[in-house]
């Protein structure tokens, strides 16, 4: 058992700065085990410093900047065991533009590497634009949702207007 | 595994038959406020055997029932079902090798859940386990609930080891 | 001090119930001081339900529906004794197209209702073209920040292009 | 009050002397992920008399001094000066009646914060009670940090109901 969490931790972590380094354009991260001598009672520490600016505890970073990161570990989880299914509810809510096309890049290289199918639940117009298909969940009638299918050239048009 | 359809019956919002097709790549999920879609991937989590009700944030695991509107009556049942393809995974016992797997979990109020894997009767405990063998489940690091972000920012560093779980 | 509680909780769940149907278009809303005898050691719960919708427990709403009912709430308060700033740090992040407007509405309706000047931080651009003016924060040099005002034609252009 | 414009050097990313000039209505800040946005809301909770770290995201208050980049060395102080018009306020004790306020807080590491009004060296309960009698502060509900609406959401009722104390 802890033979295994500690082979994984080190393939993780090596995915993890690559990820990192990759969504930010630069800057380092890495993971830490800490606080035990038993690594299946140990604590996961995150390091990060943004591109060109110091190395800080996680808690000073900005609400993007801590959702980046906290994708690049999850992304870095996944690539060490891809799962066939891969559901993000909402995850590019905190982000900027330039941080969400980062994100979509993110993706479509995942899709690339892999075999796994990604449900990407959204309200961003940028997101949108580049899934593969889209489906629309509505409320026609109140309190009853209904999923129709919804054509990428459409999006726009569709968008929340409902 | 490939998980190719999710069909839902009283789920939630979604107390209508609604079949969700799930292809190669990348799917959006779009919609305003409040219609639903978080319903939709909770469904996902459900028929994998997701033991906890506060992780649908329900109060008790009936809340995934379909309560009613202004307009309908509540239902006393809910049930979503799972279509995947087998391919590459070895055959849970008490199966012959084949190529389809067809897994349901329906709940009637006062009654909880029953479990189906191609029509045959299992536990909960059977689903989850085929679920982990295909490396997925109603608690894997992939699905990412809307929110669990700012939790995993926030974890004690104990909790957020668990993520590394799924990499093992 | 327990008369003065409970008069204000009069006032600013009148102003609750009446903020929430109108965000919503319609529903009900109300609060409740529960679980003592003595208002000082309460608790407020919050009864919502949108139109159309059976009455929930606040954790079945969903994300866009929970953040403005607590944008009701805080406003309620807002309204009990307005302040001579307020200031909101992407709040419109969980919202749709159709409620970042109705949010924005709600904005100018306080505007015109008090005297108090509104800082607002986000990253929609619905919210910023309905702003009296803009200030950019950019990093040209990395790790420093830097002040600017943005012209609100030029907004789509500056918009986190930086 | 009318609270008209902030100043602030070597406030966490904020090196480099930046006035805020606030005027009625609506203003908006605007920027991509990191750039500073939190970082200058913060500047007003500070100079408010913030006595809580944690609240401005650090692990102790000094987090708040700016702590230097890849090309500039960390600095010893910050300081955030509110500019404000008293304008329908009480006199504060010990100052003559007149129009204008200035309030200014600096923190030196390992000497922690100085306040002043008006020039005159005052504690921190002096500035908190200045804003409280005008109906803010940095606690004040009308302060919504960035995440505090999911905290509201996630309150145990008991903890909510501090928000009602503002109105009281
Ligand atoms: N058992 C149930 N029966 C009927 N309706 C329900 C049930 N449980 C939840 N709902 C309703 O479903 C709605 C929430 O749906 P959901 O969380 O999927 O929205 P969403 O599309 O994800 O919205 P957002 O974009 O705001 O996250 C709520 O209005 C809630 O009242
Ligand atoms: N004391 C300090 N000295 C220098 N830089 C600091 C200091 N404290 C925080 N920072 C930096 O400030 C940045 C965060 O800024 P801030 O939280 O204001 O971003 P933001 O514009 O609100 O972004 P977002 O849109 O993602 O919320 C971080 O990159 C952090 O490293
Ligand atoms: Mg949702
Ligand atoms: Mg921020």
């Amino acid at each position: 058992g802890r033979e295994r969490l500690l082979a994984a931790f080190e393939v993780v972590n090596g995915h993890f700065e690559s990820l990192f380094t990759h969504l930010f354009g630069g800057g380092a991260a890495e993971l830490m085990l800490t606080e035990s001598d038993d690594p299946l009672e140990a604590g996961l520490e995150i390091m990060a410093r943004p591109p060109g600016k110091k190395p800080q505890t996680m808690s000073l970073l900005s609400g993007g900047e801590q959702a980046l990161t906290a994708m690049a570990l999850i992304f870095a989880v996944f690539l060490t065991n891809p799962s066939p299914i891969c559901v993000l509810d909402e995850v590019d809510a905190p982000l900027d533009d330039a941080n969400v096309e980062r994100f979509c890049a993110l993706l479509e290289d995942m899709r690339s590497r892999t075999e796994t199918r990604f449900i990407v639940v959204t309200h961003n117009p940028i997101t949108m634009a580049r899934m593969d298909r889209l489906f629309g969940v509505t409320m026609a009638e109140r309190g009853v949702s209904q999923l129709v299918s919804v054509d990428l050239q459409t999006a726009e048009r569709f968008r929340e207007a409902v | 595994m490939k998980i190719n359809r999710l069909r839902l019956l009283g789920f939630k919002s979604f107390v209508e038959p609604t079949d969700v097709v799930i292809e190669n790549g990348l799917t959006g999920i779009v919609g305003p406020n409040g219609c639903g879609k978080s319903n939709l991937v909770e469904a996902l989590r459900f028929v994998m055997g997701e033991s906890s009700y506060k992780a649908m944030r329900g109060s008790g695991m009936e809340d995934v029932i379909f309560s009613g509107t202004a307009n309908r009556p509540a239902r006393n049942t809910a049930e979503v079902t799972l279509f995947a393809d087998r391919a590459g995974m070895p055959t849970p016992p008490g199966f012959s090798a084949g190529e389809d797997l067809q897994i349901s979990r329906r709940i009637e109020r006062e009654a909880g859940s029953a479990y189906r894997i191609n029509g045959k009767d299992v536990r909960a405990r059977d689903v989850q386990l085929l679920f982990a063998d295909a490396a997925t489940g109603a608690h894997s690091s992939a699905l990412v609930r809307q929110g669990q972000i700012g939790e995993i920012i926030a974890a004690k560093p104990t909790q957020r080891r668990q993520i590394l779980e799924d990499a093992a």
